[in-house]
């Protein structure tokens, strides 16, 4: 049965998309089965993945306001092993009703994840920046979730009130969300900012804290240009690697829970 | 009479606040006298004046629930000549509560600013990311608005969406709403990206794309860290300079319409 985890953040630009594209395609190339999720009504799953707009045959608004079903809305990607679903929302009016009947029609959300469990190993899915009906729903449809934390302060700073959200989702739920845990992401220890906020990071948050931390790297800013994630793209560089340990923390530690 | 100026951007983390409140300390040390407005309820441009939340006494959030007068929650920064207004919202209560009565007592946000239009010269207003109730009653406040764009093309690529919506909600408004211009943020021309988004920027922008742009700064990172924006902090830093360039450039174009 699949294990769905959303990533997820207050704060904008940390590397929520970025991490969400090269974790599922790390997973899939490490054997697992998956499925990614864009619930951001901006295309950065879909761009980082190589599908233009004129490229998706439907998504997430389709499925709340044709009724079309979750199979018919799936894309098949570059990978073997991933699948990618997002909400094909382009327009001002479909972005308002797509957030809408996330809102109204979460069951419907809510039942298409929970069917998919059982054919996929792994579900990720991507969230925008807030607490807003997208990562509501994402959270209500997952097991647990990963918190990328950009090497800055503003970011670092935004973290107690990502937790007190995540507290009060826990009560709305029956079953348990865990959290996996955070990672770093833009690091450059050469810099003093990243070595301060990754000493501040490892006093609040120890345990909950990932070793493996994501480089600031080009390769990895290459990816809406070239339409590939860095683990497909360009395997061996820092990045690419970085993601491929990520995968192997993750499993290691809810294997361990 | 003051010009209403809203920065946004539905993409994340592209340097909204860091140039709000800079912009805000260059306008306000060349003399004018400024009121900057927080409308995310994240903290970040409260913390970059150097006010944690225990030094805040009041916002929004009071003027909407507990009917305080607009002066009563401005605040007194550094500057002599900068006032500074934010949400004060805090836990997620008061957050969710905020945001619902930034979109059902928008007039009340809208009167407040009419009022201190005779007051100030320059009101500059800091958006959360995405298209939510505070970046809507902002753009329904303002004269005009600023589109920071990062020098990366996930941001480059949701400039489209941006102009949509701008379309979208002039049709709401009896004013016009003018697009002071968008400005690159975070650029480091070394970089290909960096150029390449430049260069497309330009063709598809030309005229309204600022000369000056902002660029990847140590300096300017360290805001939230130290409490003051680079202006104050280190005017002769890069950064500084460039903010500085951009005030000039920003009130050269409007008094050239
Ligand atoms: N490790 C990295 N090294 C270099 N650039 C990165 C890295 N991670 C992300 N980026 C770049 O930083 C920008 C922000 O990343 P991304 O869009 O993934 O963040 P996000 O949290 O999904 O943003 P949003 O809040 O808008 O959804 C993007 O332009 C991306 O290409
Ligand atoms: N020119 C710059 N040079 C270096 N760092 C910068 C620059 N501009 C912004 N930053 C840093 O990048 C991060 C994002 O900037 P900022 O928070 O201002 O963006 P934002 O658009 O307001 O984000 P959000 O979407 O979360 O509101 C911050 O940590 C900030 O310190
Ligand atoms: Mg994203
Ligand atoms: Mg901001």
């Amino acid at each position: 049965r699949a294990r769905v985890i959303s990533v997820i953040s207050q704060k904008g630009g940390v590397g929520k998309t970025t991490s969400t594209v090269n974790l599922a395609a790390a997973f899939s190339l490490s054997g697992h089965n998956v499925l990614i999720i864009g619930t951001d009504p901006q295309c950065g799953v879909s761009r980082s993945l190589g599908f233009g707009s004129e490229q998706l045959h439907g998504g997430l608004k389709d499925m709340f306001q044709m009724g079309l079903d979750f199979d018919e809305i799936k894309h098949k990607t570059s990978l073997e092993n991933l699948t990618m679903v997002v909400p094909d929302a382009l327009t001002m009016d479909e972005e308002s009703n797509y957030k809408y009947l996330m809102e109204m029609s979460i069951d419907t959300f809510l039942d298409a994840i929970n069917e998919s469990r059982s054919i996929y190993d792994t579900i990720l899915i991507d969230c925008p920046p807030g607490f807003g009906p997208e990562t509501k729903a994402a959270l209500l449809a997952s097991d647990s979730c990963l918190v990328p934390v950009q090497a800055e302060e503003l970011c670092r700073d935004s973290l107690t009130r990502l937790l007190a959200f995540i507290d009060e989702l826990r009560e709305q739920r029956e079953m348990p969300l865990a959290v996996e845990g955070l990672f770093m992401t833009m690091t450059d220890h050469r810099t003093l900012m990243s070595r301060h906020v990754a000493a501040r990071l490892d006093e609040d948050f120890g345990s909950d804290l990932f070793d493996i931390s994501i480089p600031r790297t080009t390769r990895l800013s290459e990816m809406a240009l070239t339409g590939k994630p860095a683990v497909i793209h360009d395997r061996r560089s820092a990045g690419s690697r970085a993601y491929f340990n990520l995968v192997d923390e993750i499993v290691e530690r809810y294997s361990n829970r």
